[in-house]
């Protein structure tokens, strides 16, 4: 009766506040706490002390979605193209998989595929070290596409298991940087058949909706395999991959919580929905 | 965008008189989302649309707009108050050298920003001498020398100084002995709750008692940027702000929180990776980019 409707409400205020804060998106939210109130209305919620269970269990759902069967294809080294926007975290956390990988006791092999930005291939030349990673490298403003091509001939040549491949931060908005991602994709499918093995999008947890946008137009470009959500070790809860996940079925793969090698932990939708509340 | 939105709710209030709760709560609800989606805080938005309410009602519909028009006409000139006025400066010493020291969280593009103010002030003819500061990055060093070989700015050299403290503390030195002014220090990404390195930037800020802190700031961070902004000016003061990769699609609403809560001003806006891409903040055009 009255008492538990105004209890009920400012609940659902304080939630509403909550998840928009985790940038899990306004009409999103919206959505939600809409939905929530008609399983309240249908008894599906006894207690208003459940009501956060209940959604915790509802949004880690939302984020368990079937990984796509990666490809084994045992003729070529499992091939890993790293994406996303200016500074999210792709060549440090080429690092992180790379240091994974060495300890599973796999051969690694780092492509330099950012011939642009300055220091790029200096930087994950240093992650190649401290990994006992194989490293290959053109000159700085190189095509990528060559280096590409070079990295996989290589791969094969050398017999490893592992080849990750860095490419250049680019916004999702650059046509001419977007075009040039494509190439890049299309110079692995000519070597091996169904492309990359993997394709993942890297993206910084403190993006805002953003996030979305980004997550759309490197999925349409190039059909993302994966998501690594990084710098969760900061404050924001990187809720915009509710919606990413909701929307393109993408899943997320691993998470990032730091700057050093270990920093890499495999995503977990019930510990990941927790934190949001 | 927020204009179509607000076409059917407009359409239904017609003619004029007052502007009343009743006519422009549909508009506030709308504006509300488009500030939300825009990536203003929430906590901000409550407050700023309680304003609006406030300056709204009562007011009289002008001749030419409808009531829904008089509303975003309101919410406009509000954005473009709180964002602050144009600038593009920054505030010179009367005791040379100027020290800027650029802070911020990781991959925010202080590195290139620092890279790109030095390019500036060389074409307004002064002799900027940037500073590596950031011992952790791999290949950060080497990234700001690249940068500054570049443009033909003097890098300070580290010579395996590990310190950060001690770097500003030497950089200082010689570029009062050099001549140089003023002094840019590149420093590493850090998270605004890692105690150890927000201590470090402290520390910094004792050692050589910079003239100007700039937050860099991404333009696409989320609802985090009014606690982050927050904690860097309770730990350090900042003095002014950087929003970088204005060129993408995000609305940039993180300005606004950080504006609001720091009351600092946005000196420039990052519009690319190029080192010519700094350009001067417009109020008026990030009011418009923020409302959608
Ligand atoms: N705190 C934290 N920092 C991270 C994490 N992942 C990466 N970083 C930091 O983010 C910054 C940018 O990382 P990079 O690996 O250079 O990012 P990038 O996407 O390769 O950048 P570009 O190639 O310039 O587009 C560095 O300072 C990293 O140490 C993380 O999970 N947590
Ligand atoms: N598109 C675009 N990219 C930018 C802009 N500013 C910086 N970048 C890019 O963003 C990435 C990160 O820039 P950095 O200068 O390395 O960032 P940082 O803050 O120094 O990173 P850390 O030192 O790791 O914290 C690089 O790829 C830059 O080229 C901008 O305004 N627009
Ligand atoms: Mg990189
Ligand atoms: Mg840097």
């Amino acid at each position: 009766f009255k008492a538990k409707k105004v209890d009920e409400s400012l609940m659902i205020d304080k939630l509403e506040e909550l998840l928009i804060s985790a940038d899990l998106g306004v009409k999103f939210t919206l959505q939600v706490l809409n939905d929530l109130r008609k399983d309240i209305k249908e008894r599906k919620i006894k207690e208003s002390r459940e009501i956060k269970d209940f959604l915790k269990e509802k949004i880690s759902g939302m984020l368990t979605k079937k990984n796509a069967e990666i490809l084994c294809r045992n003729d070529s080294p499992h091939t890993v193209m790293v994406v996303g926007v200016n500074g999210s975290g792709k060549t440090t956390t080429i690092g992180k998989l790379a240091y994974q990988y060495s300890c599973e006791d796999k051969k690694v092999l780092l492509a330099a595929g950012d011939t642009f930005r300055a220091a790029a291939i200096k930087q994950l030349q240093i992650w190649a070290e401290r990994t006992c990673s194989d490293f290959i490298s053109h000159q700085d403003g190189a095509d990528p596409s060559a280096v590409v091509f070079d990295s996989m001939k290589a791969a094969k040549a050398r017999g490893k298991d592992i080849l990750i491949i860095d490419t250049a931060g680019r916004l999702h908005t650059n046509t001419n940087l977007m075009e040039q991602l494509k190439k890049i994709k299309r110079v692995i499918c000519k070597e091996m058949e169904d492309g990359p093995h993997e394709i993942l999008l890297i993206m910084d947890a403190t993006t805002g909706q953003n996030g979305l946008s980004q997550a759309k137009m490197f999925h349409e470009a190039l059909h993302l395999t994966g998501i690594v959500l990084t710098k969760l070790d900061s404050t924001s809860k990187g809720g915009i991959v509710v919606q990413i996940i909701d929307e393109l079925k993408v899943p997320v793969k691993y998470i990032g919580i730091g700057e050093g090698l270990e920093d890499l932990k495999v995503f977990n939708p019930e510990e990941f929905a927790n934190a949001l509340f | 965008n927020l204009s179509d939105r607000l076409e059917p709710i407009l359409k239904k209030l017609k003619g004029r008189g007052k502007l009343n709760e009743e006519n422009i709560r549909e508009s506030l609800r709308e504006i509300r989302i488009a500030l939300l989606e825009a990536d203003v805080n929430f906590k901000i938005v409550k407050g700023f649309i309680a304003r609006i309410a406030d300056k709204a009602v009562g007011s009289e519909v002008m001749e030419s707009l409808t009531p829904g028009h008089q509303v975003v006409k309101i919410v406009h000139e509000e954005l473009i108050h709180l964002l602050g006025s144009e600038s593009s400066q920054i505030t010179f010493s009367r005791q040379p050298p100027t020290i800027i020291l650029m802070v911020g969280l990781q991959g925010s593009g202080k590195t290139t920003s620092a890279a790109k103010l030095a390019k500036k002030l060389k074409d307004e003819g002064e002799k900027p001498f940037l500073v590596p500061a950031d011992v952790y990055r791999p290949a950060a060093i080497e990234q700001l020398n690249i940068l500054g070989e570049k443009l033909d700015a003097e890098v300070f050299a580290t010579n395996e100084q590990k310190d950060p403290v001690k770097i500003c503390r030497n950089a200082c030195a010689e570029a009062i002995e050099k001549g140089l002014n003023p002094i840019i220090i590149d420093t590493a990404g850090r998270l605004h709750v890692d105690e150890k390195l927000m201590k470090e930037l402290k520390n910094i800020k004792v050692e050589i008692e910079p003239h100007e802190i700039l937050l860099v700031a991404d333009a696409m961070t989320g609802q985090e940027a009014v606690n982050i902004a927050q904690s860097f000016d309770n730990s350090l003061g900042i003095d002014g702000i950087i929003l970088t990769k204005m060129d993408g699609d995000a609305r940039g609403g993180a300005a606004l929180s950080i504006r609001e809560i720091t009351g600092k001003p946005i000196k420039f806006i990052g519009v690319g990776e190029k080192l010519e891409a700094l350009e001067a903040f417009h109020p008026d055009r990030l009011a418009s980019r923020i409302l959608g």
